[in-house]
């Protein structure tokens, strides 16, 4: 079983080696990837060993193929279909984010239910009505799902999302969740990430 | 040297742990809390003996003990003075986001350069303009600060950040930034949360 730190870094070496391309770089090192992401060389090439044998000993990795080797690993070399409810100001800024869309995930379809925004399309993407979200789910063949509503709410949206075909979801909102066993859920809390901050600026101090 | 997927589940084990004091829970054990946090007991454990002895071997863990330990590891038993960088739509939502006050973080300062948003206050917070940012930083105190603006701006942003004394910082602003030695940058690039998603939706296929 992969751990999912390992995942979590199969996206840094992703964008390091994607960068490299960008800066006409054609073959790498784990040395050279290491400098570049910040784990040692040996941690990756134990991820990489997850999942097969890259590069050649003593010449390195070509940048491209290891390139397409973790986005077919990460399921990033195809496009996916995904739904977000809820477009307050954070669903409105998903929507707007373009880093989405350059990783091959295309929010299609957005769901609300506040009358102002039924029937506007933002961004290119049409705002349903909540209610009809089953329908438009399965119509659509929606892959992923994205929750940007308040708490109070988010059960009634997993349910929608599950009873529409998804079974991949990501969630900002708080709260417990009861989760049917052949769904994955993903849960952010960008507190999370200033704790990172303030542990690192206590354990200095 | 602790590593940083430890800082990050040191977090999941405060939520769990926070959750079980709701629940009237005052002692717990390794193999509850697993049961909460979906990591084996062993790793838990490991976890918890960076930070020093806790809990009665065979008794197991006081919930407030360990909440309160985890706290002060964490940097969240104190609050910490927050600025923002950008009040757009993601930044809207950061200023609206009750999950950054519940662990301590008062964003207390905001800067925008849209005349529209300058001296206006939103969610209690004041919105200055960014030209005057690092006055304002430095006579407030401000400790960590959150970058959500286009990337163009976002050197920018860091550079006045620093300037006005702020050491830990927050990004969301694609693209590559210099930050100076002493300085600390948590990217954050949410499209890695659904690659998370599509990898687990693609090794299961
Ligand atoms: N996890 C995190 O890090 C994080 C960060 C920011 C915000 N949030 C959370 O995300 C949620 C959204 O934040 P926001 O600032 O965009 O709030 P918001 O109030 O601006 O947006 C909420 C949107 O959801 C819609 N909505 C409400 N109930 C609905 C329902 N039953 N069905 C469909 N749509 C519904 C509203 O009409 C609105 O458009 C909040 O719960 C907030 O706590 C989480
Ligand atoms: N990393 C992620 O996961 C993620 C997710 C969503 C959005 N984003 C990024 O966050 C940024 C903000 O997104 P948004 O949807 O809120 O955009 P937005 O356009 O709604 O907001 C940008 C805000 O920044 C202000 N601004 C622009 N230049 C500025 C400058 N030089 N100084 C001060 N303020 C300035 C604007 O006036 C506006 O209020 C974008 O760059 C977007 O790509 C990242």
């Amino acid at each position: 079983k992969v751990p999912q730190t390992t995942v979590y870094r199969m996206s840094l070496y992703y964008r390091a080696l994607k960068q490299m391309l960008g800066n006409g770089i054609t073959t790498t090192s784990s040395a050279a990837l290491s400098e570049a992401v910040g784990f040692t060389d040996a941690q990756i090439r134990k991820d990489l060993a997850y999942f097969g044998q890259f590069g050649v000993p003593g010449r390195g990795y070509e940048v491209e193929n290891l390139l397409e080797a973790i986005a077919s690993v990460l399921g990033i070399n195809r496009r996916w279909k995904v739904a977000l409810v809820g477009v307050g100001h954070l669903g409105y800024a998903l929507l707007a984010y373009k880093g989405f869309k350059d990783q091959g995930f295309d929010i299609c379809c957005a769901f609300d239910n506040d009358p102002d925004k039924i029937g506007k399309t933002w961004e290119g993407v049409p705002i349903h009505d909540v209610a009809e979200a089953v329908d438009v789910l399965r119509e659509s063949r929606i892959e992923l799902g994205v929750i940007a509503i308040p708490e109070a709410a988010a059960q009634n949206a997993l349910d929608m999302l599950v009873a529409g075909g998804v079974k991949s979801i990501l969630t900002f909102a708080p709260g417990r969740l009861h989760v049917p066993p052949d769904v994955r859920v993903r849960r952010v809390d960008l507190a999370m990430e200033l704790e990172w901050l303030s542990y690192h600026a206590t354990s200095i101090a």
